[in-house]
């Protein structure tokens, strides 16, 4: 199993619909200040379920739709789908229990009157929840909130904490 | 709770020594609870002492706690290994050595799990096996250069970003 | 009290709304009080556009968000200027057209006043008029390195730290 | 005004007597991790005065005094001298309001009995003290709490701290 692609559609920096395909082995992300490498990782937590908004650098769900910058017009929806491979490779199970060589998890957030926001899940195009996401997704060990995913700041964050909070970090893991 | 908390401590401390003293040849990494009867009542100590040096977790520079703190996530994901890791500018304070040494773990684990890796380094950007640069053209709109090699992000670590 | 602190803010405001424009050109920065009439209940905004963006700190990517600090302490400076100024890592998670553009500021800045700064940054390490190496060679003891010019220095910010 | 040398001895990383010659314009100190780069900025607050130890990555003063490291001896003191220029050049009045070309600011801490620690200070070799330090230095726009020392990490913490930390920040400029 592992990430096959990343498909992005007026998502934060990301306008309209770009997507960043992946591979195995190791992938370094590079470019200028600003320039959006961050919001990717935003995009993987934003799918596979953080444990609030704050840890996608957004005050509320709304600021996650494309904005439009200085002159542009903002988006009224965003979207982000993880596509995975899921082949039984080698004889093996498939990571993800779904029968199917490749898995597309999709969440959609709309933005509705007054300013409330919808938001979707759908799994290979079929509509699901965050609840399947999760299970599907723990079973496999690919969690949203554990350190398989670390964000920018958070080994400063691990050297500086206290000893408290240190280790209920080793609680959640537990 | 108790009994969890203490089982999983024992493997992640393992983890802890064992990936502490291969980021960092000769120092010695160990994590303790302030009060093992009671942890719930203490903290846990992240204990490290680079090499040739005496110990202690505040006497250590920027540099050396982020490598304690890598060598803590490194031991917490082998507790439960994931299919894929994301790992944002981990190596900023890291000194060419250290990032070496950093880069070059991830390309080893990257033997058996995907990496990302978002970093400013030409130290990392050397190591990766594949390259994705992003950029914005003024107009606050990311998008992804295509073609974007080994060769070009090299480049990218060494001049002044400008010409991205 | 308040008196003072409106005094002191309108100036600072003015040389960060100036600062930044130098640091990030094309880009717009304030520093707001949340609440003007009784700024002693509300706190300090310092809001922040980088060329081309839409604004809101809450936005700004780890780099742009050092760069408007910067601006900030800068702008503090001016207000009460020192004869000599010490930066440690000050440039860690620029990108290197910022690393650049906050080195020729200290480099300018320079001319009227000391400046030394801590730095692994190659950029930084070109700009500076003069250089000063520091080691441990393994056995914790520091140790300044005679003799050491521009070209081991930027030699330095290319290499392994392991040759020092 | 600049300062011409900063003399350690004992101090923190800096075994034995160090003595680093400093030039006006812009320096650059630069080395491995743990080197002892950030030992010297600690030198210059441990000087000049900063608000409490904690500000110098110690938890108390006896931190600051060698410690052998792996194998060696520690100290049993440590001291540190700011070494400034201080010419009426262009015929302009001194800086520092002190009638030398050259001043010396010497900060000693020693080890006592019981691990209690004797501070002394000293001005061109001569005893001083904290208050005569710091009524000099201000003088001179030199304060050792101000944002003419910007530590590692400062930064940052400027960038995250809340809105009321921040108006803190200006209310002790005012
Ligand atoms: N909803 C949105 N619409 C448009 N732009 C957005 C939105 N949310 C964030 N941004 C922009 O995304 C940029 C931040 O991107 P990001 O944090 O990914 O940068 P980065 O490449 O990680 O940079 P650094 O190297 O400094 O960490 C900001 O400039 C911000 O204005
Ligand atoms: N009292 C002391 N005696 C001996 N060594 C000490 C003492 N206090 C601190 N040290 C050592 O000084 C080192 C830290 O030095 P410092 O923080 O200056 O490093 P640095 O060069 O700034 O590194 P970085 O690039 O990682 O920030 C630590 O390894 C620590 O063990
Ligand atoms: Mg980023
Ligand atoms: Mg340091």
């Amino acid at each position: 199993m592992h990430l096959v692609a990343l498909e992005l559609e007026n998502f934060k920096s990301f306008k309209g619909e770009v997507t960043i395909p992946l591979s195995e082995g190791f992938t370094a992300v590079t470019g200028p200040n600003g320039s959006g490498k961050s919001n990717i990782g935003d995009a993987i937590q934003f799918v596979l379920g953080p444990k609030s908004s704050k840890s996608l650098r957004a005050q509320n769900l709304k600021q996650l739709i494309y904005n439009g910058g200085e002159k542009g017009r903002a988006a009224k929806f965003c979207k982000a789908t993880l596509v995975f491979s899921n082949s039984s490779r080698n004889g093996g199970r498939r990571r993800l229990k779904l029968d199917a060589d490749e898995v597309r998890l999709t969440r959609t957030i709309k933005l509705g009157r007054k300013d409330n926001i919808n938001s979707a899940y759908h799994l290979n195009e079929r509509p699901s929840s965050a609840t399947e996401f999760r299970r599907l997704l723990t079973e496999a060990g690919a969690r949203g909130d554990g350190y398989n995913i670390v964000l920018q700041g958070d080994v400063t964050q691990l050297a500086i904490m206290s000893g408290r909070a240190r280790r209920r970090v080793l609680e959640d893991v537990a | 709770r108790k009994e969890r908390l203490t089982a999983v401590l024992e493997i992640v401390s393992d983890n802890f020594t064992r990936t502490y003293a291969h980021l960092q040849p000769g120092g010695h990494g160990e994590l303790k609870l302030e009060n093992p009867k009671k942890p719930f009542e203490g903290g846990l100590e992240m204990w490290a002492r680079p090499p040739g040096k005496a110990s202690g977790l505040n006497l250590l520079s920027g540099g050396e706690k982020s490598m304690a703190a890598l060598a803590l996530i490194f031991a917490i994901q082998d507790y439960e290994p994931s299919p894929f890791y994301y790992f944002d500018e981990v190596d900023q304070n890291l000194d060419t050595f250290n990032a070496e040494a950093t880069a070059s773990l991830c390309k080893l684990r990257a033997q058996s799990a995907q990496f990302i890796m978002v970093t400013l380094r030409k130290v990392s950007l050397e190591m990766a096996d594949h390259h994705i640069g992003i950029t914005h053209a003024g107009d606050g709109c990311s998008r992804m250069i295509t073609d974007f090699g080994r060769e070009a992000a090299i480049e990218v670590g060494d001049a002044a970003y400008v010409e991205l």
